[in-house]
């Protein structure tokens, strides 16, 4: 729906991470389902999606009935921080190694977009919050860089 | 009808708070 426009890169990412990584797609959905609720859970549109993604979420916790980071939420945390910042640090390493490349900036922005993830926890430390400041930054920095055809620094 | 149709919502809306409260075993 148009009022919950801002969580559909949260949502698109779950959809990516499906087979990949179940656990943090699970995760991304629960953010997802968290926060739209607080941004509209009145209009029909939001209550269709809602109801569609808790549906989802009721499945998928079913099916991973044998992951304790699915049933635990303080391994699912532990879970999630380790996949955010594995991918936080393939991109910092091949920016440094200046490959900036398209996949660099998909990987600091889906990095960036896993610590919101993270906020379903608590709130984040200095320092993931100073990693998802970054992480945003270079994705768009990079990005510019090569729509423009300038070598990214 | 208007304030039949907000009950409505906030019912629906405290059933998914109650749900996914349930989904992260915060019940």
């Amino acid at each position: 729906p148009q009022t919950l426009r801002s969580l559909a890169h949260h949502v698109r990412t779950a959809a990516e991470l499906d087979k990949r990584d179940p656990v943090t797609a699970y995760y991304c959905r629960v953010f997802v389902m968290q926060t739209a609720m607080k941004i509209d859970s009145r209009s029909p549109e939001s209550r269709k999606f809602l109801g569609g993604l808790m549906d989802n979420l009721e499945k998928a916790k079913k099916e991973l009935a044998d992951r304790e980071e699915v049933h635990d939420e303080v391994v699912g945390q532990c879970h999630v921080e380790n996949y955010a910042l594995q991918i936080f640090i393939y991109a910092d390493n091949e920016d440094r190694a200046g490959r900036a490349t398209r996949a660099v900036v998909r990987a600091f922005y889906t990095a960036s977009l896993l610590f919101d993830v993270l906020s379903l926890f608590g709130e984040l430390s200095d320092e993931l919050m100073e990693k998802q400041r970054y992480a945003r930054w270079k994705a768009t920095y990079i990005h510019t860089c090569l729509k423009n055809g300038e070598t990214p620094i | 009808g208007g304030s039949i149709g907000a009950s409505t919502a906030s019912g629906e809306q405290d059933e998914l708070s109650q749900r996914l409260a349930r989904l992260r075993d915060q019940v």
